[in-house]
């Protein structure tokens, strides 16, 4: 699991039977106390309760392999807009490449809050070409990852002799290295996830992963001080998965979905790509969303196009042939 | 690519729970993807103050409620990265 903190805006998340939308109450009361922002609206929920009104607010995630086992209001989609409808107004819930005749159960939910313009208060420039009101989240949501690539994300398979670095166990320094992180920098390189973006151009990635035992794989990396790309890896046969997560603005996704695929050669894989543009500039075919999604072996079941208030989503759900 | 300092640089690492951790029933991988933005940009905040000014203790709270505890840390000046269990 994984949180992102800026100035402005949050981003959580968790895997497992995390309970990810119970941190709304703390969160909101955290932002009232200590900063003194105040999104409450006049309008209450059914329970006489206060409704919220931020910027913007996306709950997002694919169908799980074991709803059982989820605990609280995520054991269904249902229960989890419900509770969502009780912090926000203007949201929406989508569920998207649903096929109730072949049971596809791969489909993939999402909640949006209309956005709120009224607090664009200062006019967007848009001749800048990289101004921040640009915003894009690319994500490839992957089961099935061959036997080949699975074993990268064990331990007891680790080949450390190239990482070189002494662990220091008695020492207290707080900010000092352990096994955990050494073997997940090792995990890091020896399946090339700095190399993502390799011809992507950056001046400073910064980098903080985590192998788990006996297996698993978690990694956080920062480009240039202000995109994250992050990887989530569970190996094990049966129900192997894995996650990348990237808002890094870059011209050329398709060859991130490559380098990726290449990390876990997944059977079945979705990926979700939300933009943001505001740019002048931008041309025709700047705005295809990605530029190449004919991928061998891979069959497309479902490609689908949103409209979502001043975002474009775009869904591909694949399978191998 | 990323250079072995890395390992070296953390804002925070909790050893206790890293070298505790067991992964064992950890499954079911799909995540719950949370993104909440409060303002449309970092000029327009009020009050001087932001999230990243928010005590780590805060945090800490906040991601217990969730059943995630924080591994690590890395800062930058425009945001903070969070590893987490689970």
């Amino acid at each position: 699991s994984s949180m992102f903190v800026y100035d402005h805006r949050i981003i959580l998340k968790t895997c497992g039977t995390t309970l990810t939308l119970l941190c709304l109450p703390k969160l909101f009361e955290l932002v009232q106390n200590d900063l003194k922002w105040d999104f409450k609206v006049s309008e209450k929920n059914d329970n006489n309760e206060n409704l919220y009104s931020p910027y913007k607010v996306f709950y997002s995630r694919r169908s799980f392999m074991f709803p059982d086992k989820q605990k609280s209001v995520h054991k269904n989609w249902s229960d989890e807009v419900d509770y969502l409808n009780k912090f926000f107004i203007n949201g929406e819930s989508y569920v998207i490449g649903e096929d109730k005749i072949k049971a596809n159960k791969s489909h993939w939910n999402l909640y949006v809050t209309k956005t709120k313009k009224s607090l664009v208060t200062i006019p967007i420039d848009v001749n800048d070409s990289a101004h921040e009101h640009d915003d894009e989240t690319f994500e490839i949501l992957m089961t099935g990852l061959s036997d080949e690539k699975t074993k990268n994300f064990y331990k007891s398979n680790l080949k450390t002799q190239d990482t070189q670095y002494e662990l220091d166990s008695s020492s207290t320094n707080n900010t000092y290295a352990d096994e955990g992180h050494v073997n997940g920098y090792t995990m890091t390189k020896q399946n090339k996830i700095d190399e993502i973006y390799e011809s992507f151009k950056y001046n400073k990635m910064t980098h903080d992963a985590f192998a788990f035992s006996p297996c698993g794989y978690s990694s956080n990396v920062l480009i240039n001080d202000e995109f994250y790309y992050t990887l989530h890896v569970t190996p094990e046969n049966g129900w192997s998965y894995a996650s990348f997560e990237s808002n890094v603005q870059c011209n050329n996704n398709s060859e991130v979905l490559r380098n990726v695929l290449e990390i876990f050669k997944p059977t079945d894989f979705c990926l979700t790509f939300f933009r943001r543009k505001t740019t002048k500039k931008s041309t025709n075919e700047e705005n295809i969303l990605l530029n190449d999604t004919n991928l061998t072996p891979y069959e497309k079941l479902d490609e689908i196009v949103y409209d979502l208030d001043d975002y474009q989503l775009l869904y591909i759900h694949f399978q191998d042939r | 690519t990323v250079d072995i300092i890395e390992l070296e640089n953390h804002s925070y690492i909790d050893h206790e729970l890293s070298s505790n951790l067991d992964s064992t029933d950890a499954f079911e991988g799909p995540e719950k993807l949370l993104e909440i933005w409060f303002y449309p940009t970092v000029q327009i905040i009020p009050n001087g103050r932001s999230l990243l000014d928010i005590e780590m203790s805060k945090w800490i709270d906040m991601l217990n409620l969730v059943k995630c505890e924080i591994l690590s840390m890395k800062k930058t000046p425009k945001m903070y990265s969070f590893l987490l269990s689970e």
